[in-house]
């Protein structure tokens, strides 16, 4: 799967 | 989001919270290293470049313009607040963190996760944070005895960390290709820096004494 590259983080 | 990052969100939401408190009430910033909330500053500006482009969620964007906001005011009040200032210890505030603006951007030059711009700038903004507490550990040391609202804003500012790191453990065994090494090994380093101070203010809690740091 893609790598979940979005920056979801602080 | 899980239950580490939002406690470890609102550990940092707190320290700002403190810091703001301590400034406002006291009018006085005795104990805080200017440079330490200019790194910070440079931090959540390199890091939350992505506010406008990447909307993740309502929270996200409020907390990132809250930290962007909260860190610029408090570098504007130590600068330019004549009673504030007033209170700055600048001679004991000295620490070259220019060098470590410099080294961590020559870091993220080099270890990134993808030599692209906006990769670099994150990459720097986690290496610079990692290490932007340094100047203020420095400081008090240097100045001995540490006013309770300024020990309890060093001590969150340490813990919310490591509630990340915690946060990146629950993620890495419940998300498949998860992966924050970059993240996760800076963060580990930026706790550890604040292991002798957690230790002395354990003490100071234990002993319910005066918070002091060996100079």
């Amino acid at each position: 799967g893609k790598k979940n590259k979005k920056k979801d983080e602080l | 989001m899980n239950v580490f990052r939002l406690t470890g969100d609102m550990t940092h939401l707190a320290s700002i919270l403190v810091l703001l408190l301590k400034i406002y009430a006291t009018k006085s910033c005795s104990g805080i290293s200017l440079k330490t909330q200019e790194l910070y500053a440079l931090v959540f500006l390199a890091r939350y470049l992505n506010l406008f482009t990447d909307f993740i969620s309502v929270y996200n964007t409020v907390m990132k313009l809250v930290f962007i906001g909260s860190s610029l005011a408090i570098v504007w009040c130590m600068r330019m607040h004549k009673m504030v200032k007033r209170s700055y210890d600048q001679e004991l505030d000295t620490f070259r963190h220019y060098f470590l603006i410099a080294g961590c951007f020559l870091l993220a030059l080099l270890v990134n996760e993808k030599f692209m711009f906006p990769e670099v700038l994150w990459a720097f903004s986690i290496y610079l944070e990692a290490v932007s507490t340094i100047p203020q550990l420095v400081l008090l040391q240097r100045s001995g005895n540490v006013d309770n609202l300024t020990g309890q804003y060093v001590f969150l500012l340490g813990a919310y960390r490591a509630l990340y790191i915690l946060n990146w453990i629950y993620r890495y065994f419940t998300e498949p290709h998860f992966s924050r090494w970059i993240a996760c090994v800076a963060g580990l380093v930026q706790t550890a820096l604040y292991a002798d101070f957690f230790y002395y203010y354990f003490l100071s809690w234990k002993n319910n004494a005066k918070l002091q740091l060996p100079s």
